[in-house]
């Protein structure tokens, strides 16, 4: 089946997301 | 744990457990289970980021502490059902490196970049008086194929030079030496 990837630029930029305080 | 309405959905949802153990203390599957504690479980990026941005870095922990980031559902101990026919690759790190190589390690889990199916179980980050140590693990160390891209996707990720003496240990190996590296 499919698979979620994400790759590293992503999920830093992520870390600011206000649903990630 | 589940995935909220506008968060990121990773692959698969994750414990993350904090161990230590008092210096001299030869592991034994008992104390070993008594000295691990879960520190939270997400199942999103968003739940991830929360969670990391509350705890300490490895850098900041005494000796003997570690981090174990494993999939939900498997304990991060080689009897468990999903490690015990597994192993793991361990990279040794000279003092310093930990925190920015572990956090690089665990992005690279979450986001599902080793491209090796449901083999991936799980990250330890080990502080140590004069090393710091990384592994991952996976459910079937008998299987040559998967380790060499596991292998080669550690070395990618954590941008290790190409000298970086990689080891892997068989759970049963460990389970025999008592030993984890």
């Amino acid at each position: 089946g499919t698979r979620i990837i994400y790759d590293r630029h992503f999920l830093l930029n992520m870390r600011n997301s206000p649903l990630s305080q | 744990v589940k995935c909220k309405q506008g968060e990121h959905q990773l692959q698969y949802s994750y414990c993350l457990w904090f161990s230590r153990r008092t210096p001299g203390n030869k592991a034994s599957s008992s104390n070993y289970e008594q000295n691990i504690k879960i520190m939270g479980a997400f199942a999103s990026v968003e739940q991830f980021w929360t969670l990391y941005s509350h705890i300490a870095r490895p850098c900041d922990l005494t000796s003997s502490s570690d981090y174990h980031l494993f999939k939900h559902g498997i304990k991060p101990m080689w009897e468990d059902e999903a490690n015990k026919k597994g192993g793991k690759w361990i990279v040794r790190l000279r003092k310093g490196l930990a925190s920015r190589l572990w956090e690089n390690l665990v992005l690279a889990m979450l986001g599902e970049q080793f491209m090796v199916g449901e083999e991936i179980c799980g990250a330890v980050v080990s502080v140590r008086f004069a090393e710091d140590i990384i592994s991952i693990w996976n459910r079937t160390a008998s299987d040559n194929a998967i380790n060499i891209r596991v292998r080669d996707t550690l070395q990618r990720v954590l941008n290790l030079p190409p000298n970086t003496i990689m080891e892997y240990k068989t759970h049963t190996d460990s389970l025999k030496d008592r030993s984890s590296f």
